[in-house]
């Protein structure tokens, strides 16, 4: 049965994209099956892995193609359904919608979950319906947050959010939040880690450590693990493989 | 006659707030009169400027309120028309309009923009039908790109959607590209830098160099000016603010 997490959080330029495709890559290089679902309009996981796919998660919404044709495998053991500007006109069509909107995205996926361990949707940043929609779908929630104020205020209107959509689906749940960008040259940083670790203990993973290697892979369609092995951002991103998987003798 | 400038881009976390709040507190220092609209369901341009308004743009394109009851007053010479959760619904209303839907904050905004100098459009990140909005309302727009692949990426992605707009209606002009994050100490962000003067001279406005000042000032609800005025920060957007007036001696 696949577990189904989303990478989301309103807030812009959190890692969401970076934790999605590191996390994915890793989970399919520790031999799990992985479907990565972009759900952003930008399509950039596909960018950050190299890929350029010429159908996606749009055509698996409208129907217009079967799931083989809108699934690419992106590497050993991991696929990928891609995003991109063709889903404005999707979401138009779910806006429209008289009832069940907020289900269209579990329809579509119904029929080929059964074949993957772990199913990761990366999300568009802001609040709309397809970000419902994920969150309708999916069971678990991991949140990126930089380590900056703007973020961390954006980390609390989220959760309000996620707990006006519990009201309507208990499945839903927090498990995981994740601190990005931690330097340890700068107090700001360390300080507002150590304020979430109060904050949230039960949720807290292994920070991501600032790392130029996660902004330069993206220009090579490289994930972490492909471009800077030996990297404390690749050790980083393998923390949070072995905490997600709860295997710890993942890669 | 209001200089209607918008401060956007689709990619998350490269500045839009940081700067519409910031130029929009220097061109209020430099004499003009200045409205901040925030059309952001994320509500933080309200909340850099230490303010909690109860009410802002919501009610105003529901016309629930008057003008008068929506906008506060920020600082001397800077008026405030909050975003927030509430634009959510808005959103929704708006695109069930069966015509007319880009035309909503045009409508709303005409009674009142003759009262200012200029008037600064915050956007959140993503594409929906508000920044469309904001597009057919506005004249001239601000891009500000943080000096990244994965943004710069997303600004040739978003120039793609502007031109699609501009088919519609040629009033909406690119005039302004801000690079922002640069830091010295990096490689990167120098190359990126050259690379976009290289490729938008006419466009590209002198950078915003990497300064926690301005991650910090929010937390105490301050301009980059009130926090921080003898800083480099300070200094960069005193520079776009005399750029964007098209005045040297403002500030
Ligand atoms: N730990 C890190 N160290 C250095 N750079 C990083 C790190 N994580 C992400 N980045 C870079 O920061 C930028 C933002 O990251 P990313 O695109 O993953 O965020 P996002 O939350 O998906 O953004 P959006 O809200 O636009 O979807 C990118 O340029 C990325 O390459
Ligand atoms: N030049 C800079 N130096 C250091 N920090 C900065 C700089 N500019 C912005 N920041 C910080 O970076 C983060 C992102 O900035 P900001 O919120 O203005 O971006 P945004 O594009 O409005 O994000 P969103 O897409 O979520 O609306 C914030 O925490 C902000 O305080
Ligand atoms: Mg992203
Ligand atoms: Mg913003």
């Amino acid at each position: 049965k696949a577990r189904k997490i989303c990478v989301t959080l309103s807030k812009g330029g959190v890692g969401k994209t970076t934790t999605a495709v590191n996390l994915g890559s890793g989970l399919a290089l520790a031999g799990y099956k992985v479907l990565l679902v972009d759900t952003d309009t930008q399509g950039q996981s596909a960018y950050m892995l190299g890929r350029k796919p010429v159908a996606g998660l749009t055509e698996l919404l409208t129907q217009e193609l079967t799931p083989k044709e809108c699934i690419l495998e992106a590497r050993k053991n991991l696929w990928l359904l891609g995003g991109g500007k063709s889903l404005a006109g999707v979401k138009r069509i779910i806006d429209r919608k008289s009832f069940g909107a907020e289900w269209t995205l579990s329809e579509a996926m119904a029929s080929l979950e059964h074949e993957y361990d772990f199913i990761i949707m990366d999300t568009s940043p802001g609040w709309d319906q397809l970000i419902v929609n994920v969150l309708f779908y999916a069971t678990e929630v991991l949140v990126p947050v930089a380590l900056e104020v703007m973020p961390l205020h954006g980390l609390s209107e989220f959760l309000k959010s996620l707990g006006s959509i519990q009201k309507y689906r208990k499945e839903i749940q927090l498990k995981y939040i994740v601190p990005t960008f931690l330097d340890n040259r700068i107090k700001g940083p360390q300080n507002l880690y150590a304020e979430l670790k109060k904050l949230y203990p039960e949720y807290i993973c292994p920070p991501i450590r600032y790392n130029e290697s996660l902004s330069e892979a993206p220009s090579f369609g490289k994930s972490i693990f492909e471009f800077a092995p030996g990297s404390t951002a690749s050790a980083d991103y393998r923390q949070l493989v072995r905490k997600v998987s709860l295997n710890e003798n993942a890669l």
